[in-house]
């Protein structure tokens, strides 16, 4: 489960880049 | 001889060439053109639609995109899941959106 939300933190992440 | 018949490809033309580029504003989600392919997006929604706690899977995507190759989702997925669209649960075949906040 930890790791799930780490996959949804990086994926996140990797989103806002695109977004700036 | 492959029978196409059922593989309509959608010409890449866009008619709205030449009204300018609208930044990033209104981001309502429904416009089909935010740099996504037609599958791409279609996987999206249905993932962001998913009600399942562990997102949704492959088998499931393509189950509800029978006329999609199970190749071309798997793209799309990784193509989503490299945008940050998307990010994979309990496996590699189970995916959740980050849009659906």
């Amino acid at each position: 489960l930890e790791r799930i939300r780490r996959n949804k933190e990086a994926a996140l992440q990797r989103l806002a880049e695109r977004n700036v | 001889r492959k029978n196409l018949m059922s593989v309509p490809k959608m010409p890449q033309s866009f008619p709205s060439a030449g009204m300018g580029d609208v930044g990033g504003y209104g981001g309502g989600g429904s416009l089909p053109v935010n740099g996504l392919t037609a599958h791409q997006s279609q996987v999206l929604n249905l993932i962001k639609n998913c009600p399942v706690a562990e997102g949704m899977s492959l088998q499931e995507l393509k189950f509800q995109l029978h006329n999609i190759s199970m190749a071309t989702i798997k793209q799309a997925v990784e193509f989503l899941s490299s945008e940050g669209h998307i990010y994979s649960t309990v496996d590699d075949d189970h995916y959740k959106s980050t849009d659906a906040e």
